[in-house]
């Protein structure tokens, strides 16, 4: 990578890919998925279907939201939801053919973007740092 | 700031200043502070003393570490802990006059660098979103 200039390298090139990306299923639990975000630090993550088709993202926020009841956190209501129930669809996706532009232009707005093939198979994420970090390395030389 | 080049933009030009920056008290306890932050919506804010000095941050990711039982969330705990028993008082600090390519440096490994003065007053944040639109925009000119 160190050698293509900004107009050559494509999303692949940045990307984190798949198999080093925490992520939850369709189908789990809110206290699962919540779990998962807490044990791996991270405050959103990709939700995937059981063919590991990208489906939408789940956070923090969206969880704590559910369990805010009016007085205390409802902490009950995490073990009655699925991660489906409230996981964001209306997501920005790129794919790992696409330029570090397009890839900087779809994460203004986002602190990461999801990088999925035409039939929606989840190959990794875009993240904030890692273009950051290329701006950065460009800048200096 | 858009006729200014990169070399003389300062962090100034470019943070959040403090009267728009969330933020939580040193001896709030940690249920005011998960509130706070979950109905602004942000994943950590700062933490400023009763003179507006910066402590710290807190996050959403050590608070419910905090509350993390062996077998489910121990919600209860969270009225008796207070924001200067966990918040992280180890964080980037730059200051206004700082350039532009000391505030990318800044971010590269934090979402987010609180802005203050030699004596510590809070004047804003710097966000990777202010830096990345600002490189965006670099790059079409
Ligand atoms: N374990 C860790 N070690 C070192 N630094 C850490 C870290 N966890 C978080 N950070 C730092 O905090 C930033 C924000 O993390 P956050 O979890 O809010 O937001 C993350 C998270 O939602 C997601 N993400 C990053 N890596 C992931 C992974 N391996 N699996 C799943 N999601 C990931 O992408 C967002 C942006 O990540 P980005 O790297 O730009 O920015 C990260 C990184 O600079
Ligand atoms: N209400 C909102 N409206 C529109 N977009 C929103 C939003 N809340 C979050 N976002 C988007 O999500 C990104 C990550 O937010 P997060 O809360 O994890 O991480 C935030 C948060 O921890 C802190 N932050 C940003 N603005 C703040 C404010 N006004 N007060 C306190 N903390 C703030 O700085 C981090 C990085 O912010 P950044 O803008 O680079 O990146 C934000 C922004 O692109």
């Amino acid at each position: 990578i160190q050698d293509k200039n900004l107009t050559d390298i494509t999303i692949e090139d940045l990307m984190i890919s798949s198999e080093k990306v925490a992520h939850v299923q369709l189908n789990n639990p809110l206290e699962h998925a919540l779990l998962v975000l807490v044990k791996s630090g991270y405050s959103a993550v990709p939700v995937l279907d059981a063919q590991y088709k990208l489906v939408g993202t789940i956070g923090k926020t969206v969880i704590l939201n559910q369990i805010l009841g009016l007085e205390r956190f409802e902490i009950e209501k995490l073990s009655d939801m699925q991660v489906k129930q409230i996981m964001r669809t209306d997501i920005p996706v790129v794919s790992k053919e696409n330029t570090f532009m397009e890839g900087l232009n779809a994460i203004i707005d986002y602190p990461f973007v999801c990088v999925a093939d035409a039939d929606m198979y989840f190959d990794g994420i875009l993240t904030r740092r890692a273009i950051l970090k290329h701006l950065r390395r460009d800048y200096y030389s």
